[in-house]
């Protein structure tokens, strides 16, 4: 039952200023929060840990009026982010996909 | 076309029409495939939609469009890069050879996409990190899609039944054997061998595919096809041991296994 990952992602993605409690990202952060939750379900049934973060997510989500809809918050990064600096200054950082060293995979269409 | 998913199992498919081949939180890819010749089982990629959700401060929704003999080289509304947000410089367009060749970078969801007009059909390519892949909100839907799933069973053509077929000079299965490439002109199976293998020494399934195709065609385009497409798992697949594939995989869609 990996229910602890998922309270850590969430706690490190919302104690950044970037995810002040009243903003979407706040929203996007809880949405991954209860997906991460979802992902877990099976493994996680009977655990005391679980069902409490569950129902912590649905009260924070009824508090800040977040949708169950919309966009979650991007993978986030596991290692401080790598690349030029330059470039991580053009833009936020949820814009530079960073996992540490993500499991690519290649799908290809061709022909007849 | 031939397919090959994000778990590299080789499939031909028939897929005729509009088909899903990606479908998660982040972006869609659609394909309408046409046959070749009238009445063939055999279809080629004549259009492709891609679409790039809204996404946080990085890119607003964008839309990618290519039909047959039209490559562009921007999103639907003329843009090259993710719009006006902050990060819109995460997604952007490149094109590498006008009206043939075309990457799409989404540097906010770690994807490369390669977009390629071969002959009078378009080839497709993408490499995506398996996070992304499975980001699909509501688990019960999970991924029906061409690139994850592969195709079903009934849409599945045997080539290797049609080379049979070829090398001995009859008919295939279900009609599906090389139909003279037009009228009056044929291909006979030596001369499909031999021009494959100039572009593609390696005897595994791109090579195959490409014997398939040019039976089913008599187009020598699809030489290329089958080359590029090998050229851009060289260059998007993270395991060059998997380069080359020999076994092609004829499961019904959504068990996933070891490929072969």
């Amino acid at each position: 039952c990996k229910i602890l990952k998922c309270n850590s992602e969430f706690w490190s993605a919302t104690a950044g200023s970037q995810a002040a409690a009243d903003s979407p990202e706040f929203c996007a952060a809880l949405r991954t929060y209860a997906l991460c939750t979802r992902r877990t379900a099976r493994t996680c049934r009977g655990d005391l840990a679980f069902h409490s973060a569950v129902h912590g997510i649905e009260d924070l989500m009824g508090q800040h009026n977040c949708s169950r809809e919309g966009p979650t918050a991007p993978p986030r990064p596991r290692t401080p982010p790598g690349g030029d600096s330059q470039e991580r200054n053009d833009s936020p950082e949820t814009c530079h996909y960073r996992q540490a060293a993500p499991n690519y995979t290649h799908c290809g269409l061709f022909g007849d | 076309p031939h397919l090959r998913t994000f778990t590299d199992r080789f499939q031909t498919c028939m897929v005729r029409g509009a088909w899903p081949l990606i479908d998660n939180d982040y972006l869609n890819v659609q394909v309408t495939n046409t046959p070749v010749l009238p009445g063939s089982a055999a279809t080629a990629t004549s259009k492709l939609t891609i679409i790039f959700k809204n996404f946080q401060e990085c890119v607003e929704q964008k839309v990618y469009q290519a039909e047959m003999d039209e490559l562009p080289a921007a999103f639907a509304d003329g843009s090259k890069n993710g719009g006006d947000k902050h990060g819109a410089n995460s997604l952007k367009i490149t094109e590498k050879v006008s009206g043939q060749h075309v990457e799409i970078q989404a540097k906010y969801i770690g994807t490369t996409i390669v977009v390629r007009q071969v002959g009078r059909y378009l080839t497709f390519a993408v490499r995506m990190p398996e996070e992304v892949v499975h980001a699909v909100e509501d688990g019960d839907s999970q991924g029906l899609y061409l690139c994850l799933r592969g195709c079903p069973l009934s849409q599945q053509i045997d080539f290797q039944a049609v080379h049979a077929a070829a090398a001995q000079g009859t008919r295939g299965p279900h009609g599906a054997s090389p139909p003279p490439a037009a009228p009056g002109d044929t291909f006979p199976y030596e001369t499909a061998v031999a021009k494959c293998k100039e572009k593609l020494p390696v005897e595994d399934l791109y090579y195959q595919a490409c014997v398939f195709d040019l039976l089913t065609t008599g187009d020598v385009n699809f030489t290329l096809a089958a080359y590029y497409a090998l050229e851009d798992v060289r260059s998007l697949h993270s395991n060059k041991d998997k380069l080359h594939l020999y076994e092609r995989t004829r499961e019904p869609p959504g068990r996933a296994s070891a490929s072969g």
